[in-house]
């Protein structure tokens, strides 16, 4: 038997949106601590990896590991479907085929029950190597954001330059060419460690998908090391994160 | 070139 509930429908909502443009369909892995998520966008770019310990619900019980194969998309339509301040409480039994969603107004005179289809889907696991990032920058996340937005618009490769004196972001297409670039700050709220400078190139359309993340926290961590997978980490309150990995391009 | 998130991280 797994049973989870959250008292804030919103949280889910943010974690769903930031989930399901790049992953369509994924497995969720529940155990005793907690759920994890980790799945590739269908290209293979890209890989997005999710942890949400047990302690980020009001009730969490897993009797026995459990995969959940869940459509991101029909989880969308239910949530949709509730408020942002409803409690939500998720259950499956052990072997079922359906996952059970409820949920119960701020009010609690309102009660509502979904059931959703799992599917069964054969996905592997990669085994993320400890890695030692040369470059690790904190920055606002509605700025990352508006960084890869502002970007995409002239060119499909961004290029992330990262050194002492801060990071930069270029872009350089037909209709011409942008560079933004962060300074560390003293408030605070860009922060930029280095051991060398790193730079390297990646498709922007991916970073953007990313930012779908936005709304889960305030900081977004970027974390760079020589021709490895960017890391962008999105912290998800106390209790977790989402990360995505994008691979590098390289010259031909 | 784009590389393959395989590349880099291997199956379990």
């Amino acid at each position: 038997m797994f049973e989870a509930r959250l008292s804030s429908t919103a949280l889910l909502k943010k974690i769903v949106d930031a989930l399901k443009e790049i992953l369509h369909q994924s497995t969720l892995d529940c155990s005793d601590s907690g759920i994890q998520l980790q799945a590739m966008d269908n290209s293979h770019v890209s890989l997005v990896s999710m942890s949400l310990r047990s302690d980020c619900f009001e009730k969490y019980r897993c009797d026995r590991n459990l995969s959940l194969g869940l459509d991101l998309r029909s989880l969308t339509k239910v949530l949709k479907c509730a408020s942002g301040d409803d409690a939500v409480t998720i259950k499956s039994a052990d072997k079922a085929d359906k996952l059970q969603l409820s949920f119960e107004s701020a009010s609690m005179d309102r009660t509502a029950d979904y059931e959703l289809r799992l599917l069964n889907l054969d996905q592997e696991h990669l085994a993320i190597p400890e890695t030692d990032y040369a470059c690790v920058v904190h920055m606002p996340a509605t700025e990352f954001a508006r960084i890869c937005r502002d970007l995409s618009t002239f060119s499909e490769s961004v290029v992330i330059a990262c050194t002492k004196d801060g990071i930069k972001f270029s872009a350089n297409g037909e209709m011409g060419s942008v560079n933004i670039k962060l300074s560390e700050t003293s408030k605070g709220d860009v922060s930029v460690q280095v051991e060398e400078p790193v730079t390297l190139s990646f498709a922007g359309r991916y970073l953007n998908t990313f930012t779908r993340a936005t709304p889960l926290s305030e900081k977004v961590k970027i974390s760079m090391a020589p021709e490895v997978p960017l890391l962008v980490e999105y912290p998800i309150e106390d209790y977790g994160y989402i990360r995505y990995y994008l691979a590098p391009k390289v010259d031909e | 070139m784009q590389k393959s998130i395989t590349s880099f991280f291997k199956p379990k």
